[in-house]
């Protein structure tokens, strides 16, 4: 993810693990065979940015980094 | 609005709570879910009938971290609050409450009821959506327990998959979903005048009134600023023709009904410290043109004119309003008085004797 040096690793963290929670193609947990996702951090980003109506630039910001800071329910943001 | 279809095939649908949360009383936790569920039978012609022993269709438990076999992990306290699977077979319908969360039936940590209500969303094929007046939008917002919880967004959504309870008689909640304004414990969110009119603001809804014939005319907030999230906490008109609402950290500027752009901005770009997280009441004294932010026993004052938060403050509200010695909920200016509401009550104060002219029911702007 294009986040600058200096924000500390803890929010790199967040970051990684909210867009893998929430913006990751989750597969039927009822299904045997687990798709592998391979969209990008970035796409993955954009998809969380446009969701929330924030300005879509793939990169992190502020703005984006509050959002996901919020609590909230576990359920992928994305279709199942 | 979102789903994911083909949803359940039934309309009568069983559900079991397998265990409770230390936080709340069994009753408090049975009232929250039996609440829940009875919010999408009313717009919707499913039927939810608990059972104590066996399998249900929904199955509703509280678990921390990897909890049963559940492919999802909860993450300890704050973070992911409960998630909850599409209608199918095994896991599909059930319903998990990360137990780390600090679980009330109020305002204060998360209300179950509220996050229940949106994880039967999911329960019943709704997924995520991006309207933030939306239950089933994905971050927690209180929601006054008075008000309908479901937004248009939610209705249109689960009625896209069952349709609405036009088979069966509407159970809708009768009363009407704003809050009677004439009820005896009527109290607001806030308050400010514009131009002639002084709006109301509580949960989804404003009022208008037009002081002089006390005509008052009820709108959902959303119908004049469709992108700003119910609840507003704070409004103030100040001196030029704009209106201020805050709600939490973050505030709007509005001309003439329109959100100017660039908005939600941070409270701290007014002045406040890091450290104040919101407003409780705001006015703007015309004759002065200076405004009085109230938070918690105290106040602040910012210069309209010079656009800055002037020295020497917080300083204790009673000192400069004596008489005004609760959390201010509410403050507007009217014909150069201010009146001050706390709960089901206001108070008229005169700013220039410095003192409580009279103390009224918060209500009677309206023709009750």
């Amino acid at each position: 993810l294009p986040i600058h040096p200096e924000k500390n690793n803890e929010d790199a963290k967040l970051v990684q693990n909210y867009l893998n929670k929430f913006y990751a193609i989750e597969p039927d947990p009822n299904q045997l065979g687990w798709k592998i996702n391979a969209e990008s951090a970035d796409e993955k980003l954009q998809k969380m940015q446009q969701f929330f109506g924030l300005k879509v630039t793939g990169k992190l910001d502020n703005e984006t980094l509050e959002i996901m800071k919020k609590p909230r329910c576990g359920v992928p943001d994305v279709g199942l | 609005y979102g789903f994911t279809l083909p949803g359940w095939k039934k309309t009568k649908l069983t559900y079991r709570i397998m265990n409770y949360t230390p936080d709340l009383s069994k009753e408090d936790v049975d009232k929250a879910v039996e609440k829940a569920f009875k919010v999408w039978s009313a717009v919707t012609p499913l039927i939810f009938t608990r059972i104590l022993k066996g399998v249900a269709d929904i199955m509703i438990a509280f678990g921390t971290k990897v909890h049963g076999h559940c492919p999802r992990y909860f993450d300890g306290p704050l973070g992911v609050l409960a998630h909850a699977f599409p209608p199918g077979r095994g896991l599909g319908g059930d319903v998990h409450f990360d137990e780390d969360e600090d679980w009330t039936t109020g305002s204060s940590g998360f209300n179950l009821f509220l996050v229940a209500a949106h994880e039967f969303g999911h329960s019943l094929g709704l997924s995520h959506s991006n309207d933030p007046r939306a239950l089933m939008f994905p971050n927690y917002a209180y929601i006054s327990p008075s008000e309908f919880p479901l937004s248009p967004d939610d209705i249109s959504g689960i009625q896209s998959i069952y349709g609405s309870s036009q088979n069966t008689p509407d159970k809708r909640p009768t009363t009407p979903t704003s809050p009677k304004i004439c009820g005896s414990q009527m109290s607001f969110d806030a308050i400010t005048t514009l131009r002639q009119e002084v709006i109301f603001l509580k949960g989804r809804h404003l009022w208008r009134v037009y002081p002089d014939n006390s005509e008052a005319e009820r709108e959902l907030i959303s119908a004049f600023w469709p992108n700003l999230t119910p609840s507003i906490e704070a409004a103030y008109e100040n001196t030029k023709d704009q209106i201020l609402l805050f709600k939490g950290n973050k505030f709007w500027v509005i001309s003439g009904y329109q959100v100017l752009l660039g908005y939600p901005k941070n409270i701290n770009t007014l002045g406040f410290p890091k450290g104040v997280k919101k407003v409780d009441a705001a006015v703007c004294n015309k004759s002065t043109g200076k405004t009085d932010f109230f938070i918690g026993d105290k106040y602040w004052r910012f210069d309209e004119n010079s656009q800055s938060m002037e020295k020497g403050y917080p300083r204790l509200t009673v000192d400069e309003f004596p008489g005004i010695s609760q959390k201010v909920d509410a403050v507007f200016q009217q014909k150069g008085l201010f009146y001050f509401f706390h709960g089901s009550k206001q108070w008229e104060f005169d700013p220039i004797a410095k003192k409580v002219i009279r103390e009224m029911k918060s209500n009677i702007w309206f023709n009750c």
